[in-house]
């Protein structure tokens, strides 16, 4: 464990508090994309697979548990709470995101680092988390004003990944053999799908107004 | 075989 990869995993830790503390307290998900919380809980699903065959640390399987209960009781609270659902602009997260998920799972079919049913899922839920802020991304072009929670979720969930590429960087030369392409260049591409909601994020703050993205 | 690429990060 290193400096980069804790401070990844807390911010990551704290995208998806804001997310539930925003859903949970106000009991309201607008601005909030059903479609990029389902892809997170598939990412979770597929990526933990070996979270009872698998003992890393306390740490790895409790932060599991954490991200998958977290991740699946925000898609129950968006789809099935009474007071959560009544908040969801679903004509506005339109984003057909099942399109996202056969081509990371033909990808992950084709490119792993081992032909087994976990090595596969492990690849796929690297690629779909790539890709699973577009529909969140689209949903914020569309929506006039962006509360404040809701943009700090995507901000933290964006940076989570740009400090994990910091912790790739330094076990590549701290550890021998530490070499993991699919999780590299999967990583990048999602962080770098930020690139323009960070320069706006940045500009809204430095300038003092509403975060807001040119549609 | 090689065992399972161990995955030790979340």
């Amino acid at each position: 464990m290193n400096i980069f990869r804790l401070a990844g995993d807390m911010t990551h830790l704290a995208s998806v508090l804001v997310l539930l503390l925003k859903i949970h307290t106000i009991k309201s998900c607008a601005g909030v994309s059903l479609k990029t919380q389902e892809l997170y809980a598939l990412v979770f699903a597929t990526r933990y697979l070996d979270i009872f065959t698998d003992f890393i640390s306390l740490y790895n399987t409790v932060m599991k548990l954490i991200f998958l209960g977290s991740s699946f009781s925000i898609v129950w609270y968006i789809r099935r709470h009474k007071i959560v659902r009544r908040s969801y602009d679903k004509d506005q997260d339109t984003f057909r995101h099942y399109f996202l998920v056969l081509p990371c799972l033909l990808l992950a079919l084709v490119i792993h680092e081992k032909f087994t049913f976990r090595e596969v899922m492990w690849a796929f839920s690297l690629y779909l988390e790539a890709v699973a802020i577009l529909p969140q991304l689209v949903l914020l072009q569309r929506t006039r004003n962006i509360d404040n929670l809701t943009g700090q979720y995507v901000f933290l969930l964006g940076a989570y990944r740009a400090l994990y590429i910091l912790n790739w960087i330094y076990r590549y030369f701290t550890e021998p053999h530490f070499v993991h392409w699919i999780t590299w260049i999967a990583g990048l591409v999602q962080t770098l799908l930020y690139a323009d909601f960070f320069y706006y994020y940045f500009e809204s703050w430095k300038n003092n107004v509403k975060l807001q993205l040119p549609a | 075989d090689l065992e399972q690429p161990m995955h030790d990060e979340l």
